[in-house]
């Protein structure tokens, strides 16, 4: 199983997006696929119209209470199964923040029951809090859904210091898979100057001692496209909502890209 | 001293660009105007180009150790001074879990040496936690960013039983003064249909027994524009940057339409 944890700590730059999508088109491709909502607003699970009232475990009970990772996973579809996350989600961190190894549970909760899939994916609050800690620990690849705008690039040295200080302490088979361009205005000055700047990052960093060394900006680029914005309001995937668009074009081709990529671990 | 906390916990929907332009807005419009950053991404602060590297305190001291608020403070402008923020700012989350009153910690620094100022406006983090609790405990009203965007829309409920849990426990006098549509594309059906949605919902609401009963969404709409984008990386607002566009039409507008406001309070 390929473990991904995609997160940013910038806000809105697409990570539930791309998550969601993301896990859709590689169900799509025939794989075994399980997304874990990780963020307490609860946007994966909200997106793909997944109902969170009834009796089943969320992902917070999985955090902080008994129940097994498998008891939180709702199937949504063909090859699809989601770890839903509740409001309740926001209570973790602080519960969590007294325990040993807090930054832990996730992982030993993934560990003690496995789901059956190809690729896990995981979607990350805005934050390098706790929450995102535990993700960090459990996955082996990290994706990073970027928006190539200023404010949004300034924060990827802070990001990669994370994932190395998180490799060094808690798991050292972490590695950066790569960047994804996400919102991407094609033509705009700002777009192409932020792209480059940080190819040639990672083309300098190649074979360098990091989790970075072998990190990608990935050839796909996912265009800014209303159908994305307005899908989640319909609990579809993009593939689902509006097959033929520029979104989902971009998303079936980033989740080829990604089958043809091999693992950074 | 009119005090705004603008806060979203819902990520990249214009908190920062609203904080920063608002207040170079109203310092344009006379007022003197203080802007506290209180995110430990620092983007107000890197907006402004405020150098934090030197020996001056940043937000982090002054919330976890003896600095004075004003110590904090730098002058960036005609009329403007930042509390600014350093990646420090995001162990202050940690630090403060333990401490007795730790949503009162921002408070009693900014009543034992409030800035002189017309305005304090207070840039909160894409989260929840105990820095946005800290900025709605110090403050007497809240102005929401919002994108008009379905995710964007879905978090606004748990925002305002936020404020009113708040209002109950910590600060009674704290209300909404509304919300600000941002990054509005014009045309788009789904633009049109949030602004109805929540247009409706404060018609519905007023002379409620709530903190939201005279909150409003404002007249002015910060319509999408790259130049919003670009100024931050030459450490300038909007108006230094672009001064014809229409980011800076449009939040020129906004800071008239605050000044013509009552405040909620
Ligand atoms: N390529 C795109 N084109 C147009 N809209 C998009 C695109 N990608 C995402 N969006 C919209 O932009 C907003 C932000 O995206 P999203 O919520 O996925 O970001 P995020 O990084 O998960 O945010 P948060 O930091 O709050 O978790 C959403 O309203 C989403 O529908
Ligand atoms: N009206 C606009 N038109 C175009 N771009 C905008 C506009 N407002 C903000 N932006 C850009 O969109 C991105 C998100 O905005 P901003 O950083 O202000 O949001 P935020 O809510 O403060 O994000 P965070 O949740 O990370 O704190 C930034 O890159 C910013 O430059
Ligand atoms: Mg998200
Ligand atoms: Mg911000």
């Amino acid at each position: 199983m390929r473990t991904i944890a995609i997160m940013n700590q910038k806000g809105g730059v697409g990570k539930t997006t791309t998550a969601v999508n993301l896990a859709a088109g590689l169900a799509a491709a025939g794989r075994r696929v399980c997304l874990v909502d990780l963020d307490p607003q609860a946007h994966a699970t909200l997106h793909l119209g997944v109902d969170v009232t009834g009796r089943q475990a969320s992902i917070y009970e999985v955090l902080t209470g008994d129940a097994s990772f498998s008891s939180a996973c709702r199937p949504v579809g063909e090859g699809l199964v989601v770890a839903a996350s509740g409001i309740d989600l926001a209570a973790a961190e602080l519960e969590l923040a007294d325990r040993e190894n807090r930054e832990l549970v996730f992982r030993e909760k993934l560990r003690a029951g496995p789901p059956e899939a190809d690729y896990l994916l995981v979607d990350c609050p805005p934050s390098l809090g706790l929450l995102t800690l535990n993700a960090l620990a459990a996955v082996s690849e990290v994706l990073i859904p970027l928006q190539p705008q200023f404010l949004a690039l300034h924060g990827l040295g802070k990001l990669l210091e994370t994932i190395r200080a998180v490799a060094g302490r808690l798991n050292p088979s972490l590695r950066l898979l790569g960047v994804v361009f996400c919102m991407y205005d094609t033509g705009t000055r700002l777009a192409t100057e932020v792209r480059q700047d940080v190819e040639a990052f990672f083309q300098a960093a190649r074979g360098s001692a990091t989790p970075w060394a072998k990190a990608l900006a990935f050839r796909t680029r996912v265009r800014r496209n209303i159908r994305l914005a307005e899908a989640p309001s319909f609990g579809q995937s993009i593939f689902q909502y509006a097959r033929t668009s520029h979104g989902a074009e971009d998303y079936q081709a980033l989740a080829e890209e990604l089958l043809r990529t091999p693992p950074a671990a």
